[in-house]
């Protein structure tokens, strides 16, 4: 799908759903994906963020999909 | 929470690099 991993997808989906101008936190995003591999969140943030389908926000720990508004 | 002026205009900064770097990143994707 689009050319992303199911988990790169799914990393996208959830900070595209976050709605705070903050963006959403990197611990929040291991919460709510608990069961995945630290590492394979933190690779799947680089790609997305490399691809530009993420940016950080506030600090370096928070993000926003750019196709999110 | 609400945000500074500077964590703002950061903030858009940020967007503003990122939808670069997806335009080029699309651009550079070999077309079907």
């Amino acid at each position: 799908m689009n050319g992303l991993t199911p988990h790169q997808s799914q990393v996208l989906n959830l900070i595209r759903s976050y709605c705070g101008s903050e963006g959403m936190s990197f611990d929040e995003l291991k919460k709510k994906l608990h069961g995945l591999n630290l590492n394979t969140i933190k690779q799947a943030v680089e790609f997305l963020s490399n691809e530009g389908h993420i940016y950080s926000t506030v600090d370096e720990d928070h993000f926003k999909s750019t196709d999110a508004d | 929470l609400s945000l500074t002026e500077e964590q703002k205009r950061r903030i858009e900064e940020n967007r503003q690099r990122a939808l670069a770097r997806r335009a080029e990143r699309l651009a550079a994707k070999p077309q079907d």
